[in-house]
């Protein structure tokens, strides 16, 4: 899945 | 990083601060939505619980500190410090029918169900709600300070680059999360009444009046 580094966003 | 997301951070960075120094310098909380506030500082702790935990940049950190410490601060004068000047009987929007649903959603549509991700998701969607309560003021009360309407500017105008920002990294990186971009479509569609009246009205140094 893609959304493992949304985390880097604010 | 990329310039669209960098430039998107500032622009919610200079918001808050605009806010909160717009507060602290009238000394008044006249035409700012305390519910938002509230929303907004939960947004921020519900999305910043890895702060401690899962270090990711000085920048990552710095910001979310700064984010944090800045809607706690301006929910403190809102409620306390400024709370003779809270235009309480313009704040009327019903918060529980904001938070209530998107609690509700976010256990059932999230990336993965543990508690962490679940609160990164509730956050998410309520973030692209949480201005509904000061835009409902604003229709309520038919005007806002320009002040005000900066600051509204600078927030919509925030989550709008962060979807430009997800459109560079779909392409450059191969990289997007539906959550978000849902969820920053919806938050930046509110805005575009506001947009619209801020374009043709403030733009032009007239103060932001909703027709009556």
């Amino acid at each position: 899945k893609y959304s493992e580094d949304t985390k880097d966003e604010l | 990083m990329n310039i669209f997301r960098l430039v998107g951070d500032l622009s919610h960075l200079l918001a808050i601060l605009l806010l909160l120094w717009k507060i602290w310098k009238t000394r008044s909380c006249a035409g700012v939505s305390g519910k938002s506030q509230i929303m907004f500082g939960l947004v921020y702790i519900t999305r910043y619980l890895d702060l401690f935990t899962n270090f990711i940049s000085i920048y990552n950190t710095t910001m979310k500190a700064i984010f944090i410490a800045v809607a706690i601060a301006t929910i403190y004068l809102i409620y306390f410090k400024f709370k003779a000047t809270y235009d309480s009987n313009h704040d009327t929007f019903r918060m529980e029918f904001l938070i209530v649903p998107v609690g509700g959603l976010a256990f059932l549509v999230n990336h993965d169900f543990t508690a962490l991700e679940i609160l990164w998701t509730f956050s998410i969607y309520l973030e692209s709600v949480a201005i509904l309560p000061q835009l409902f003021m604003i229709s309520k009360t038919g005007e806002a300070e320009t002040i005000t309407s900066h600051y509204l500017f600078a927030l919509g105008s925030y989550r709008a680059l962060y979807i430009v920002n997800w459109v560079y990294r779909y392409y450059f990186e191969g990289f997007f999360d539906l959550i978000a971009i849902v969820a920053g479509c919806v938050q930046t569609i509110l805005y575009c009444d506001f947009f619209y009246l801020y374009v043709t009205k403030v733009m032009h140094g007239k103060k932001l009046s909703l027709p009556a």
